[in-house]
């Protein structure tokens, strides 16, 4: 079974 | 702002091909063109737009501008476009709606709505648009668009895949597997048709099929697609479209555990 990762996991909040 | 599309089924197409994805966006409109970033509720997809002064018959902004709208009220006013019309946003300098002229000189026809602007506090991410990626893949977005239509019905991932052999979509779902493979090709006739490939490393990445479904919508706006993997970042699938500009869905993938 596979995670789904989210755009917070890879990019910071400007 | 006021920006004129000769061709007002333009902004319905890119208004339609995102608006299942997210339900509100902020247009930031500035002299350079009209730019926007919205992720989806999931946090899994997000969409990048631009739309630059080139896409436009006339394009003039006087002060960088914010105009926050629903995309599912904005898209019912669109209903009215064709190609025949050309259509002009208008937002004035302290905006609080967005006026959208429609004109038909050949019907002598003109329509005007107006629509209220909402205020969306949304979390900007810091996405770089130059990002670096491990594959490059341009192909032709209707063969794309059949593949993900193919195979996503048989499970809930799908998988890319890229290495010498090309390029390899396939997914494995609990009743039915399928898989597609596809080679670099040059088609001088027919470019759209032109596969290309540019590689430094093999990937192997899954994303929900779900979203691929979502991501195929913008395919009106553009014959081909390009997209970028890369092991550490979201997946990018690009429509650029013909008048520069287009739109950019970052993907993250799943992984396994």
């Amino acid at each position: 079974e596979k995670t789904q990762f989210t755009m917070d996991d890879f990019y910071e909040l400007i | 702002l006021e920006a004129k599309f000769d061709d007002s089924t333009i902004f319905k197409k890119i208004i339609d091909s995102f608006k299942d994805s997210v339900s509100q966006i902020n247009f930031m409109c500035s002299e350079s063109g009209i730019e926007a970033q919205a992720i989806d509720d999931s946090r899994v997809l997000l969409v990048s737009l631009s739309i630059p002064p080139s896409c436009f018959e006339t394009y003039r902004c006087d002060r960088p501008t914010t105009v926050g709208v629903y995309l599912s009220s904005l898209s019912k006013l669109l209903k009215s476009a064709s190609s025949s019309a050309t259509l002009t946003l208008y937002v004035e300098d302290q905006p609080d709606e967005l006026l959208l002229l429609f004109e038909e000189s050949k019907a002598s026809k003109s329509m005007e709505y107006k629509m209220k602007l909402v205020d969306i506090t949304a979390d900007m991410l810091e996405v770089d648009s130059d990002m670096k990626s491990d594959v490059s893949v341009e192909m032709s977005g209707v063969e794309f668009t059949k593949i993900v239509r193919d195979l996503t019905q048989l499970s809930d991932s799908f998988t890319v895949s890229v290495g010498k052999d090309g390029i390899v979509f396939s997914v494995d779902g609990e009743t039915a597997s399928g898989k597609v493979l596809l080679q670099p090709k040059e088609d001088l006739a027919n470019p759209e048709n032109n596969l290309s490939i540019s590689m430094t490393k093999t990937i192997d990445l899954s994303f929900a099929s779900k979203y691929l479904l979502d991501i195929i919508k913008a395919s009106t706006l553009s014959n081909m697609i390009s997209l970028k993997f890369s092991e550490e970042t979201p997946a990018l699938f690009e429509f650029k479209m013909e008048k520069g500009g287009g739109i950019g869905f970052y993907l993250a993938p799943k992984y396994d555990e």
